[in-house]
């Protein structure tokens, strides 16, 4: 059958025959928007001295550029009247929800990574990587403690000549809540419900850090390699990140930048849920 | 006061840029998580007593409120062992919200009706097998109710009735595609 979509009366992600996301219409107009995740060799350095330190607690050094996960990921596809979702499995340590709820004009995406495997003795950062058709020009906005949005320029610092040894980690920042690129007619705008590492490295790119396993002490202090582990292997991590994508005008009301704010409160202070069985203590009547 | 207090002192030890960067030895964040999660249970007497009085407390009826602390991995001990459950919404925020919610609950057929006598539109999600299968998740749930709180004031609350009734089909189950 043609290939596969979610949505509801605002949007519709799009999925492609190997089963990635890859487009998303939203107000009459459909947009390239392709989600994938890639991971990052942990560098293994001598730690003597400064350049050459491994990656771990304290920094993140990458081996080299990102390699792929997968070329096809299998996917199940769930449809109801309140929420649509695709189930994808990428490999056996990663996999994602995709899902659009009824009435909401975002996306949630919740991944789980792990046991991150290390058979092959090399530690490994795994990142969510967003790709769309958004001239960013080199420029990207990532939060700052859930308040004010920064703009970062990619390869650059404000106040000083910078000499960048790193080309990929030298421009990862801390993203607390959010990460956003936008031009003059669209903007991307990707919401977590944790700190990670962040960046855009490529215009119309970003990329989140959902989780990372290190074989080796990176040497500034704490004496121990980032190797979580539980149950007598890897750390699972799972978690959500909300995507929001649409005009990036100003002008618009409320402007996408409002609906970001809304969610984020929403989605970091979230209703509450408490429950108690009441199987013999209390009838429907009753409890009306 | 002495739950609050003994929560506020954990807080007050996760100040350190270790638990905040997890700059820490793995035996210290495994202390940090063992200093939260006693923190959080002392703190649950008083959100019990809070929500029992809210509810109208009776000295007959004491409802034993608790809250899925294993929802990250689609589990939930009560939600998937009752067929009668009370499901209280908190909003905390300062405007009103309509959050979707999702209880892990065993396969069947559920109704969520509100405090008004009206059915809540609710639907059946498989649970992921890449969750399922995880080896340490001890739980019989294989889906989750989804249904959408409505719009619950802010910093006050709703309540729902979940009940497993055969008899009834709940609203709308999902279709599926592989």
């Amino acid at each position: 059958e043609d290939n596969v979509s979610i949505g509801n009366e605002h949007l519709t992600v799009h999925f492609d025959e190997n089963g990635f996301m890859n487009m998303i219409s939203i107000h009459g107009e459909t947009h390239a928007l392709k989600q994938n995740f890639l991971y990052y060799d942990g560098a293994l350095g001598n730690n003597e001295e400064f350049r050459n330190r491994s990656s771990g607690a304290y920094i993140f050094r990458p081996n080299g550029t990102e390699k792929t996960v997968t070329d096809v990921v299998e996917i199940q596809v769930v449809k109801s009247d309140l929420v649509q979702e695709v189930h994808q499995i990428f490999n056996e340590w990663i996999s994602q929800v995709i899902r659009v709820y009824a009435g909401q004009e975002h996306v949630e995406l919740e991944w789980l990574v792990g046991p991150i495997p290390i058979d092959d003795v090399i530690g490994k950062e795994i990142i969510s990587r967003f790709e769309s058709d958004i001239k960013s020009d080199g420029a990207f906005y990532t939060d700052s403690n859930g308040r004010e949005m920064l703009r970062r320029v990619r390869n650059y610092r404000e106040t000083w000549e910078l000499d960048l040894v790193e080309p990929v980690s030298g421009n990862y920042y801390p993203i607390t809540a959010k990460i956003a690129i936008e031009d003059d007619q669209s903007r991307l705008a990707v919401l977590n419900d944790r700190a990670q590492g962040g960046s855009s490295l490529v215009d119309g790119q970003l990329e989140l850090m959902v989780h990372r396993r290190l074989l080796r002490d990176d040497a500034f202090g704490v004496g121990e390699a980032l190797n979580e582990t539980q149950y007598g292997t890897g750390l699972v991590a799972r978690g959500k990140h909300w995507l929001f994508f649409g005009s990036s005008q100003k002008d618009a009301s409320p402007t996408l930048q409002a609906k970001e704010r809304f969610l984020q409160n929403k989605v970091l202070l979230p209703s509450w849920p408490f429950v108690t069985p009441v199987d013999n203590l209390l009838t429907y009547d009753d409890y009306l | 006061e002495a739950h609050l207090t003994a929560l506020r002192d954990v807080m007050g030890v996760m100040q350190h840029h270790d638990a905040i960067t997890g700059t820490e030895k793995q035996h210290v964040a495994d202390d940090y998580a063992r200093m939260l999660y006693e923190g959080f249970e002392a703190c649950s007497v008083n959100t019990r007593s809070a929500l029992n009085q809210l509810a109208g407390e009776r000295d007959t009826l004491k409802f034993d409120w608790g809250y899925c602390k294993q929802a990250n991995i689609s589990a939930c001990v009560m939600t998937e062992n009752s067929d009668n459950i009370l499901v209280l919404l908190y909003n905390p925020l300062g405007h009103s919200s309509n959050d979707f919610v999702r209880l892990p609950v065993k396969e069947g057929h559920y109704l969520v009706r509100n405090d008004r006598g009206q059915t809540v539109a609710s639907t059946l999600i498989p649970i992921p097998s890449s969750v399922t299968d995880l080896p340490f998740r001890e739980s019989e749930a294989t889906h989750e109710l989804v249904f959408q709180g409505e719009q619950v004031a802010p910093v006050g609350y709703k309540s729902y009735y979940v009940s497993k009734d055969e008899s009834k089909k709940s609203l709308s189950t999902a279709e599926m595609r592989q």
